[in-house]
């Protein structure tokens, strides 16, 4: 079957979404140079803000059935296809263009050709998913609806990345219920330190009690700051917990990977990967280390 | 009754814990030459990661009875009283000082006089609060529990400040049945764009559904960047939601605001509110700004 890795951590914007949607990319479009093969990848979002889509462009309201009634979806509610939910790589690529556009409305021209993508399919989530959440603790198989929902359609795709909310409630239960490998962004903060414990703790939880497959794919230091004494000692703290696991690749905080929405797409899409774009070329850098561990798997 | 606000937005990572802990902290204290009354204020944490504890270094492992307890107590556990849950000052001063002690372990003369609290009382959460979460869909008055467990002590304090995770769960909107105010901190980036129109559809819910009382105490910008475009385009994007609720003051991004944890302490604790302490000045301009609009009220 196919990769399947849940993005997770509880602490708020330590860049789950960001590096959920630029791993994914990468490794959907592939790199030659970085020898990163292109994979056919399904990107799914569990988190009720919907932020995955909005990365894109994707009007929300523009959606048909989501993530919410798939949930749902034939044991709660009336049963929906993966398919009927799905938002393919064409629709993503206007939705991109689209959206670049929205953003440089003075710019003529029109966006980069660069800006499109392919082999990538996105599972978009919306507000509603709170109450689902909600609803979903008194549900029999609550914490198998997302691997529920997959199973049929695993065997398309090589690598699933799942976006998760920062908590550790039904629907991060579910991502990490559906998922063989977790990835975890950790800011180079100070709440990161305790953070780390009691991730853990979560996740051995899930691996006693509901997946005993599931491993740890690898921890990504986001948002470094290269002026702040925190950034070392969470680095070193990762590394004491994790060792080889944490990639080598760190992603400092750059305003450009913060702004790239504004061009309509993830920076590995809107910028390349080269010396006066260190943001893209983080995250390139992080998926290659990241095709090297699939490769290995 | 006292004024009991809730600190809300369901985006991870845009100051909430930061927000909630500075401005219970500056309220307490008070400040003579800004002209902030000193006040009796009870800091509520319903966040699972229980980061409000660790800001003032205090280490949960040697916690009593918490929020956990509280939020159960008499209806699904064995009562527990507010009192026994509580941190009260003195507390928080040693552990403060500790903390201090323990991040500057080179500094022979010990942590500044400077480093103390008085007026504060702490109601810490811990992580099974999570579990708590989940169980609590199905219980009766699931979203009273927090107002239910207030009820008695709240003539005790003048202000009631309640941090909550980064999602609209069962724990948020116990804080929003709790509370008669809401605060939001919005983060100049990307994503608070939608995020604002989604938390005040979650907040009209709240208000039709369950307490009718609840109103918008204010709108702060936080974590705000010099450098980057995002910044105005939020900020403008709140003034049009939310006019005179945005606050003057905005907080800019600073690093001494990150670490000022490894204080021990909150910023406007750990550094004087003076030229060379921007990020302690911008908090106590804000609790100037806030403690005006309580007098209002
Ligand atoms: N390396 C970086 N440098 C600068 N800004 C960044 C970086 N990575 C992410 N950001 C920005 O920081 C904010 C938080 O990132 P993001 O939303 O991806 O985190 P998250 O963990 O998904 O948050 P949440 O917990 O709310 O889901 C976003 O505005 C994002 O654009
Ligand atoms: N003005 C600022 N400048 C720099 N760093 C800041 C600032 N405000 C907060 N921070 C830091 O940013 C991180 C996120 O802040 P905080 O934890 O308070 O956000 P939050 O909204 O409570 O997050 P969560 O959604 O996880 O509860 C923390 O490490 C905090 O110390
Ligand atoms: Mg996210
Ligand atoms: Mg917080």
């Amino acid at each position: 079957g196919p990769v399947v890795i849940a993005v997770v951590n509880h602490k708020g914007g330590c860049a789950k979404t960001t590096t959920a949607v630029n791993l994914a990319a990468a490794l959907a479009v592939g790199n030659e140079e970085l020898g990163i093969d292109a994979r056919r990848v399904l990107l799914v979002d569990l988190d009720p803000k919907g932020n995955v889509a909005t990365t894109f462009g994707i009007d929300k309201k523009s959606l048909g059935p989501t993530m919410n009634e798939l949930f749902k979806g034939g044991v709660d509610g009336a049963p929906v296809t993966l398919n009927e939910c799905l938002i393919g790589p064409d629709i993503l690529t206007e939705a991109m263009r689209e959206s670049w556009k929205l953003h440089n409305p003075k710019r003529k021209r029109g966006p980069p050709k660069g800006i499109s993508i392919e082999n990538l399919w996105l599972l978009p989530a919306d507000l509603d998913l709170s109450g689902v959440e909600i609803d979903l603790a008194t549900r029999i198989g609550r914490e198998n609806r997302l691997k529920l929902a997959l199973q049929d359609s695993l065997g398309h795709f090589d690598v699933v990345i799942v976006d998760t909310p920062a908590s550790l409630g039904l629907l991060t239960i579910n991502a990490l219920a559906a998922a063989n490998w977790v990835l975890i962004p950790i800011q180079a903060e100070f709440y990161a330190l305790e953070g780390m414990g009691q991730l853990m703790n979560a996740i051995r939880d899930v691996q006693k009690a509901i997946n005993p497959n599931l491993r740890l794919f690898g921890i990504v230091l986001t948002m470094v700051q290269t002026n702040s004494n925190l950034g070392e000692t969470v680095a070193e703290r990762a590394r004491k917990h994790f060792g080889d696991r944490v990639f080598d690749t760190a992603i400092q905080r750059s305003v450009a990977i913060a702004e790239a929405p504004l061009e309509g797409a993830p920076i590995v899409i809107a910028k390349k990967p080269n010396k006066s774009n260190p943001g893209s070329k983080a995250y390139w850098e992080l998926a290659k280390e990241a095709d090297a561990r699939i490769v290995r798997i």
